[in-house]
């Protein structure tokens, strides 16, 4: 399962929370405006942080994050 | 399986309750204004509270909390 | 699978009943009004009661308790 | 798989049948009037008896008990 | 996979039949007018009977007995 | 998977046939007139012929036979 | 997986046809006018042949055999 | 999986063309007007060839063959 | 899963290309006007190609090559 | 799962693209205007690449390329 | 599970990301004007970035890059 972010503005951060006992960021992505990310949750990333104007589509619905 | 949560304001937590025979809050993450998380069931948690003013997207349906 | 509950006023209670031979309430979830608790069904967990005025969705439709 | 009951007026109860060669409650839980209890099938529960006015959300459609 | 049966008259009976090279009834729960019970297929029962004025629902469609 | 037959009118009867090398009938329920059995296919029943004027639901739709 | 075969003449038959090196008749049941039978895929059964006036029900549609 | 096969004219053929390395065919069926066949797929057969004029449902539509 | 071609010319082919570090054609089948193939992908095929005017019906849409 | 891909032009191409640490083209396959090549994605082949003009139907919808 | 990337201008990079403790780009695709990309999620890619202006398709609904 992914879920799609498409940066609306530069600077956009998506960061990769860990899966276990720890939740820390593993990894924090930076998309300039217009860029997409699609991300699948993985053996390492159980959660998603997305910081910024973003458009994001999931299977669970779509929202604009940054607004 | 996961949630998505969007924060409408400042100071939501998302609260990761534990799987198995204790319930207790192992992780909260706190959002501001515009921040989305998208977080998972998994091995740890089972559960997952919101406090704060946000827009939850589920399979089940869109709830906000907060109001 | 899990069920959505978020609390229309203060003091809402979320019991998980035990999985097996007996059925007795292992944890008491509180929720103030605006709380929202995303609730997985578990190893422990076979039933959910809920008690006050909340907003409860699920798979199989939504109901609202304390009305 | 769950069902949904919502207790429409006070003393309803839910009773869990058994699975296999032994058909009997194993446990009976009541409800009054506004509580909601969602319910698997289990291991030990192979069929589900309502008594009393409630409105029941399964799969297979709503329908209303005691009425 | 289950039915869902409402009585709608008293003394509507649902009755087990078993599974294998025998097909006989294990068991016959009464229902009394209004009263629901959401009963599964399993190991044992292969085959439900239902005698008395009731709507059943099932995931094939809804009929209503002793009409 | 299971089918749902509703009798139309008494004397409906339901057989079971064999699954195997063999295609005969192990069992023959009579319903009469009102009375609904929903019955599964199973290790021991690979077809189900009906006989008699009767409702019947299944998953490829609805047929009505006697008429 | 199965079919379901209503009669709308006498003497409608449903042959089944073998799985495995060898396609033959191992089976061919008759329908009188108004009968229905409901036949599963199986390990002896791979295709079924249908001579006569009837209604087949499929889940890839329905049409009318003898027409 | 399968697919029905209904003859619109006499002499229609159905040939089950054989899985592996070899594709021959291991079986004709011929169809007269009216006739029915619902053919699966199988260990043995990995392709389904049909002559004459035949209305054919499958799960990705239905075409008319001979036309 | 398969795909469902429909000759609407003569000489049509239907070319089975290898699954595995090779991609050749190990078949190559005719169909002259009107006649139908129902092929699946297999151990061996892993592509379809198809040549001359036809109707082609697949779970992702319908076309018509040759045009 | 597999892409259908009919060439609106000569010289169309479909390159596999190798599944592991490498990604490099294993297979070129040149389609001409009007043929049609129905393809998988395979334990080699985890990307495909189009080049030219052609109809493209996957699951996640239609495009076309070339234009 | 994939994706269906268009470039609608030149020189659209789609990057795949590598799964598991580290995320870097292991490939990065150049797309030319019109030309398509259909990309898997595998035991290597955890995620795919995209630069530049590309009509993208995913099963969460689709998005249009670089603008
Ligand atoms: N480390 C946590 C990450 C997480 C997933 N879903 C969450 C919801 C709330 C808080 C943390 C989480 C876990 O594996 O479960
Ligand atoms: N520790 C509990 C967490 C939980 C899940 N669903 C619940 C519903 C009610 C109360 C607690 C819970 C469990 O594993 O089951
Ligand atoms: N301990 C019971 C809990 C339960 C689930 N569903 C029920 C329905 C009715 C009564 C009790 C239950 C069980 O494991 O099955
Ligand atoms: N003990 C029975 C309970 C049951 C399930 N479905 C039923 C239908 C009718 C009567 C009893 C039942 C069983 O395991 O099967
Ligand atoms: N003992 C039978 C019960 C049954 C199921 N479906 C039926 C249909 C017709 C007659 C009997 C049955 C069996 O296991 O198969
Ligand atoms: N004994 C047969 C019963 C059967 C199932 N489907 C059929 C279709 C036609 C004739 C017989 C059958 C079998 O196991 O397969
Ligand atoms: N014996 C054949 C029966 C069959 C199934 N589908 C067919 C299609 C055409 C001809 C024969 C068949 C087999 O096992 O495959
Ligand atoms: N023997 C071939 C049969 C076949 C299936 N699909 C095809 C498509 C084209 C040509 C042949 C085939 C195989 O097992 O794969
Ligand atoms: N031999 C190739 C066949 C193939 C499948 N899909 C493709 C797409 C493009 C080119 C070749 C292919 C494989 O097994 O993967
Ligand atoms: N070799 C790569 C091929 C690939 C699949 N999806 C991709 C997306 C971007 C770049 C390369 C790829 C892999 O196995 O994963
Ligand atoms: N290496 C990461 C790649 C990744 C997937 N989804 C992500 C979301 C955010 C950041 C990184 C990722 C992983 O395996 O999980």
């Amino acid at each position: 399962r992914y879920i799609v972010v498409k940066a609306l503005e530069d600077g956009v951060t998506i960061m990769g929370l860990t899966r276990g006992k720890d939740t820390r960021s593993h990894h924090s992505e930076r998309l300039d405006a217009g860029e997409v990310l699609v991300a699948q949750f993985t053996e390492l990333t159980a959660a998603i942080k997305i910081r910024g104007k973003a458009e994001i589509l999931t299977e669970a619905g779509r929202v604009e994050s940054g607004t």
